[in-house]
């Protein structure tokens, strides 16, 4: 199937010249987490994270 | 006048999912309507088969490589979140004088003080949760009326989820019954003012349905036939709804463009509380075409003609379709995305040539995993994922390891959607 192989081709450039220009930035996952950034109602309560409760009526 | 936009996204919902697409005991008469009177994208992509990735290249139109948002997604404790250089959707419209506001799912980073929320990102209003709902302990809230719990436990060892009302969390952990409601009244809230006020206005809407747990309030539970999943659908269906009427009512339907999409496939893990892609490969997770292909409709009243498109889309075009229509200056940044004009006025073939697809964890070292070009789709890598692991097909589970294709997996998706057959390029 010759059309298939330059369908191929074609795709492989394609994919060559998207990559190329392709700038990762930098992870903003990869920074990691930190439980004390996690949102809380009531920031200064304890323990956490039970103590974050507020507004609930149902 | 300056047109509207009305920006709806579902989450983890499959091609196969709503009752224009054929799913038998789906109920939703709204898009129903909207894919009915507007224009339905067959070949319609997110960037990621994850949650915010994906959302990432929707507000900005560029792939998440660029910005930052990989591997995976952000959790309630993420250091990072979606740059502030960023520019969104909301940024690019408002110098033009536009009202901004969006309720539900952010899951682009809270970061310490709330650094990456919606208000930092040129959302004037914010009315929602910061991420998935079921990154909290779910197990003891109630998801349905009268009390049926949160089915699983979800996310524990963490806090309860928040419900956030600009910068401040009004509740924790947040109510699910009542919670579409509030969104409902912040919606017709926020276009019946700008309307008043004849003020242009972008309202996003990112649906915490039909992620799981589902849940869904008294107007909506035990309704459908199809069980938690159907009813959590007619909740957001509700809701489109609720904003269509609004639109009509306060005059401004036929100056306002309503796009609707989602974020990624369905999560087949979660079996028939998941959704489905239908005809299409695996879902969530993976980079086959269930993974990322997505239910589209454009609907401008009077302006859009009905029908059904088959170009080639992505979320991806949305900020430079609605930057053209407002006529706001595209940001000075390289962006992945092309205008849809020609597609949405003139059922043109549109300008984009090729879709990349990208894992949940991209990496210079592997690069794309698949390319689609026309009708043409190139493997290069597969794998398979927890995300879509229960399906009876081998390719989705996790124990599809990471495999190399060389050639090529190659598949023509006009007559092969499915990607069973694959071509010989030997």
């Amino acid at each position: 199937h010759p059309e298939l192989v330059s369908v191929l081709q074609n795709i492989s450039q394609l994919k060559d010249e998207f990559e190329s220009s392709m700038q990762f930035g930098e992870s903003e996952i990869g920074k990691g987490t930190d439980r004390n950034l996690e949102p809380c109602c009531n920031p200064q309560c304890s323990p956490k994270p039970e103590c974050c409760h507020c507004g609930t009526t149902h | 006048a300056l047109p509207n936009f009305v920006l709806l996204f579902a989450d983890d919902l499959g091609f196969g999912d709503l009752g224009f697409a054929g799913h038998p005991t789906s109920l939703t008469p709204n898009l129903d309507r909207l894919a009915a009177h507007g224009l339905r994208f067959t070949d319609f992509y997110a960037t990621s088969p994850v949650c915010s990735p994906s959302r990432a290249s929707l507000l900005t139109g560029r792939y998440q490589t660029r910005s930052g948002i990989y591997p995976g997604v952000l959790y309630p404790g993420s250091k990072g979140g979606l740059p502030l250089n960023e520019t969104t959707i909301a940024e690019v419209l408002k110098p033009l004088g536009y009202a901004t506001a969006m309720m539900g799912k952010w899951h682009l980073g809270y970061g310490a003080n709330g650094t990456y929320l919606p208000t930092r990102q040129g959302f004037d209003h914010y009315l929602g949760i910061p991420y998935s709902h079921d990154m909290g302990p779910c197990h003891n809230l109630t998801c349905f009326p009268p009390d049926v719990k949160c089915y699983g436990s979800c996310d524990v060892g963490t806090v309860t989820v928040p419900l956030m009302n600009g910068e401040t969390i009004t509740q924790q952990p947040v109510d699910f019954v009542n919670l579409e409601d509030s969104y409902s009244t912040f919606a017709t809230e926020f276009i019946r003012s700008s309307a008043q006020k004849s003020q242009p206005f972008f309202l996003y809407y990112p649906s915490h349905h039909t992620h799981y747990p589902q849940f869904a309030g008294w107007k909506s539970v035990g309704r459908t036939l199809r069980g938690p999943f159907g009813d959590a659908l007619l909740e957001f269906d509700s809701t489109v709804g609720n904003i269509l009427h609004t639109l009509k009512e306060t005059g401004v339907l036929n100056n306002t463009l309503v796009f609707f999409t989602a974020d990624n496939g369905p999560e087949l893990m979660r079996m028939s509380r998941g959704g489905n892609a239908g005809l299409l490969k695996c879902g969530k997770g993976t980079t086959y075409e269930g993974g990322m292909r997505e239910p589209a409709i454009a609907y401008w009243s009077g302006v859009i003609k009905p029908g059904v498109t088959h170009s080639l889309s992505s979320t991806l075009d949305i900020l430079p379709t609605f930057a053209r229509l407002a006529g706001a200056p595209l940001p000075d940044v390289q962006l992945d995305g092309v205008d849809m004009i020609d597609i949405l006025f003139n059922h043109g073939a549109g300008q984009r040539k090729a879709m990349f697809y990208y894992p949940v964890d991209p990496s210079e070292k592997y690069g794309v995993f698949a390319v689609r070009m026309g009708k043409y789709k190139a493997h290069y890598y597969t794998r398979g994922s927890t995300h879509s692991d229960p399906n009876p097909d081998k390719d989705c589970q996790i124990i599809s390891l990471l495999k190399y294709h060389d050639p090529p997996l190659l598949y023509d998706l006009e007559s092969d959607p499915s990607e069973h057959y694959s071509l010989s390029v030997k």
